[in-house]
């Protein structure tokens, strides 16, 4: 464990944390790309089967619980809570993102640490994490105003993955510790946020509205 | 492929 990693999983957490209460207080998840949240829990239960197989962790092992629990919360209240699935952009979020799970499963099938059940759906979730944010991101071009909330949700889950590369190339260094597949997958998915960033830190800093090009 | 098997990461 180091602090990046620490800084990091915290930051996820956050993430979540502010999107919840975004859907909470404003009973809406205007601006919320429901195709992203479906592809984070496809993430969480692909990744976290080890939690039945492996010994339990103090530290992992409440995350796991908590990362599941809330982004089935999550699409359980886009899908069905009467008030909020009313103010979801249908129409607006159209990102094909079943057109992402299958490349990944292919990768996956072919690139993993070991041809078993557990590491291929294990390199699955991370190939899919590096690309469940796009339907978000689309959405949020298409959005004409973005709310804080949603603005720091989307800066919060860019950042936790962009502290875990500061986490591996401590690790790197460290321990020794080679990961060449969450590396590569960790890369990509903080440089599909590089655009959101630079608008997001422009915005803040010229205290005016987030807008996407 | 990689040196260890167990995801000690989330």
């Amino acid at each position: 464990m180091n602090a990046f990693r620490l800084l990091a999983d915290l930051t996820h957490l956050l993430s979540i944390i502010i999107l919840l209460v975004k859907i909470r207080t404003t009973k809406s998840c205007a601006g919320i790309s429901l195709k992203t949240q479906d592809l984070y829990v496809l993430v969480f239960i692909s990744r976290y089967l080890d939690l039945f197989t492996r010994p339990l962790s103090l530290y992992n092992t409440p995350f796991k619980l908590v990362f599941l629990a809330t982004s089935i919360t999550i699409v359980y209240y886009m899908r069905y809570h009467k008030v909020v699935k009313q103010t979801y952009n249908k129409d607006s979020d159209t990102f094909k993102h079943y057109f992402l799970i299958l490349p990944c499963a292919v990768l996956a099938f072919f690139i993993n640490p070991k041809f078993t059940f557990i590491e291929v759906l294990w390199s699955f979730s991370i190939y899919l994490e590096a690309v469940a944010i796009l339907p978000q991101l689309v959405l949020l071009q298409s959005s004409s105003n973005i709310d804080n909330l949603t603005g720091n949700y989307v800066f919060m889950l860019g950042a936790y993955r962009a502290l875990y590369l500061l986490n591996w190339i401590y690790r790197f260094f460290a321990e020794d510790v080679v990961r060449w597949i969450p590396w590569i997958a960790g890369l990509v998915q903080t440089a599909l946020y590089a655009d959101f960033f630079y608008y997001y830190i422009k915005s803040w800093r010229n205290n005016e509205r987030l807008k996407l090009p | 492929m990689e040196k260890e098997r167990v995801h000690d990461e989330l």
